[in-house]
């Protein structure tokens, strides 16, 4: 038995042509999160407070779904969510429609571990964001440009995307019109 | 969607995922990862935390199905993953990322690719996407 450590960035139709400027950023933040997390397992860190310090970077890195560079909903706006959960003790914490809070993986932690509850969503939990004095921002500071575009492509071809989806040819959005659900029900 | 899984020496585990969802969601729409048992989870046998369709996800109980998979079937972590991700979800709606009490790690998905990354006490380290 040992340490271990493992982490995502997202899934979904990667190409095998993805650009080096779009792959390269991503695999470095993958490589610099995954030293923090392997760092902090050799000090003896509890592994809940690696997963929620990895979390936090990765959060910060606006090139991945979540914090700044979450994706926009239909009307252009952030809502951001996030889970943590104790292992040994199953205890748990989670939060949903968030649209200030920097770090939405350290407000689950307050939930699990202030709260009698384990689940907080839109309003109530942006009040006890402000409660508990946690990091938060204008909401345009997890807007970038790139998920900006993303939603203008997606509502012209009227579909949904998962983390990473081929950019929509023409012809396929032809293809989908008149059909109820198109592939927006697999990105 | 972004996301952790850890386990230390003492088999201590724990998960944590976090996500913007889809693009061009509804307002109001809430997806796997605040869903305890769907997109994450954590027991005394291992951690999981996925990436992908939420619905999907959530219909599956992926990260759940996991844990109970190697506690009712016996199977090791990665036998688990395989066949929650190769089984119980249709094609191209999933990844995760799950480690065990005995130190295993997996990072099984059923769509084009997942960026992802791990490290065990052995030395052993990867990253890739496909």
């Amino acid at each position: 038995m040992g340490w271990a450590i493992a982490l995502h960035g997202g899934a979904g139709d990667i190409p095998l042509s993805l650009p080096p400027e779009r792959r390269l950023p991503r695999e470095a933040a993958l490589h610099h999160c995954l030293q923090i997390g392997v760092a902090a397992l050799q000090s003896q860190k509890h592994p809940l407070d690696v997963v929620e310090l990895v979390v936090r970077e990765l959060e910060n890195f606006p090139h991945f779904n979540a914090g700044k560079g979450s994706v926009l909903t239909s009307i252009g706006t952030v809502e951001m969510e996030a889970a943590i959960m104790d292992g040994k003790t199953m205890k748990c914490g989670a939060v949903s429609g968030l649209t200030t809070v920097v770090n939405a993986i350290s407000l689950a932690r307050l939930v699990m571990e202030k709260t009698p509850h384990i689940y907080l969503a839109f309003e109530g939990a942006e009040a006890f964001a402000r409660e508990q004095g946690v990091e938060t921002l204008d909401t345009s500071h997890f807007v970038t440009p790139e998920n900006v575009e993303r939603l203008k492509r997606a509502k012209e071809a009227n579909r949904v995307q998962i983390d990473y989806t081929q950019p929509i040819q023409e012809d396929v959005k032809a293809d989908e019109k008149g059909k109820e659900d198109g592939d927006s029900q697999i990105g | 969607t972004v996301g952790c899984v850890a386990v230390d020496n003492h088999g201590n585990l724990a998960t944590a995922t976090s996500t913007g969802g889809f693009v061009n969601k509804m307002v109001g729409r809430i997806g796997d990862t605040p869903v305890i048992g769907a997109g994450t989870y954590a027991n005394n046998l291992c951690a999981v935390s996925a990436t992908g369709k939420g619905e999907a996800i959530i219909c599956g109980t992926v990260a759940r199905d996991v844990a109970a998979v190697m506690e009712y079937k016996g199977l090791s972590l990665e036998k688990a993953a395989a066949y929650v991700v190769n089984e119980r979800v249709p094609r191209g709606n999933v990844g995760l990322v799950a480690v065990s009490a005995t130190g295993e790690v997996t990072m099984p998905f059923n769509t084009t690719g997942m960026f992802r990354a791990c490290a065990t006490e052995d030395g052993f380290t990867e990253i890739g996407i496909y």
